[in-house]
């Protein structure tokens, strides 16, 4: 799965995934990428792309979920998405990641995988890349 | 206040499951995915737009799971999924089950910009992808053999007692 974030000069945020889903994978399953809510989600304040177990992301409807916490209890980007991709998808049994951006510019790359390919570019143009914690 | 895209390539990568080869051109792959959305942002333009631009660069890099490079089915196909968001309108856009769109993510946004649906599946989708005029390749540009060779063994373990166990998470899950 891929995905992307961004906030631009007007400070408004969008958010978008794509991917090739599980491998081996039967009758037409469909996972979290392409479900408004769960696999992406994007308003005024936060932007989500995630990556992981599809089916857990869909019953906790994660990426809108975390940007719920935001909107409605004032969390922090940081703590809304290690809530979310950190404690209530683990609980319900699923693991992955996900990319947040707020519309402040704070950014958050939870993920509990061994890595995440993960990267981002701001003011000075230089491309950031990671993979491992 | 300064724009900024942040990307994803994926998680469930452990250490071993590349060599330092992989990992230098999926490095490479990120930063190149970076360079045109920071570029739209750099001029002006929406969210929107650097979202795409670094989504297809993705799309068409052979190591991740998405578009060229994507993991294949049980019936050894590549079905491709995709969703766009636009933070500033609530639009949406998304499509499913895709098996001839060189990128999906293009017709994410074709869908949500284009037509008065949200979502998309299957041959209706490719039909308005054709009609839209997005680039619509034969199934075979998807696949790697390294993809192909992730099916077969994991066609191979289905066939061990613990494929029994339908809870247990598998790293191919994520490609």
């Amino acid at each position: 799965t891929v995905g992307a974030v961004a906030l631009d000069a007007q400070g408004h945020l969008a958010a978008g995934t794509s991917t090739g889903g599980m491998t081996n994978k039967r009758y037409g399953r469909v996972g979290d990428a392409p479900i408004i809510g769960a696999g992406t989600w994007a308003d005024g304040r936060c932007a989500v792309s995630a990556t992981g177990w599809g089916e857990f992301y869909i019953r906790t409807a994660a990426a809108h979920e975390i940007c719920a916490r935001v909107r409605l209890s004032g969390d922090a980007i940081e703590k809304a998405a290690d809530d979310v991709v950190n404690g209530l998808i683990p609980a319900a049994g699923g693991n992955g990641g996900a990319i947040v951006l707020g519309a402040d510019g704070a950014v958050a790359f939870p993920f509990n995988t061994g890595g995440m390919y993960r990267g981002w570019i701001g003011a000075d143009g230089e491309p950031h890349v990671a993979i491992w914690r | 206040g300064a724009p900024l895209l942040v990307i994803h390539g994926g998680a469930g990568v452990e250490p071993g499951d590349v060599d330092a080869q992989e990992e230098a051109e999926a490095r490479a792959a990120l930063a190149e995915a970076l360079r045109p959305g920071h570029a739209e942002l750099a001029a002006g333009r929406p969210a929107l737009d650097a979202v795409t631009a670094a989504i297809r660069v993705l799309e068409d890099a052979p190591m991740f799971n998405a578009g060229r490079g994507a993991v294949f089915t049980h019936d050894g196909r590549n079905e491709l999924d995709t969703s766009i968001m636009d933070g500033a309108t609530g639009r949406a856009g998304a499509a499913a089950g895709l098996r001839r769109v060189r990128n999906p993510i293009e017709l994410a946004r074709a869908v949500m910009e284009r037509s008065r649906h949200v979502m998309m599946i299957g041959e209706g989708a490719e039909q308005f992808a054709a009609e839209q005029g997005l680039a619509l390749v034969e199934p075979e540009y998807f696949r790697t053999e390294r993809r192909w060779q992730q099916l077969q063994r994991a066609l191979r373990d289905e066939s061990q007692p613990h494929a029994l166990d339908s809870t247990a998470p598998a790293k191919a899950y994520f490609g």
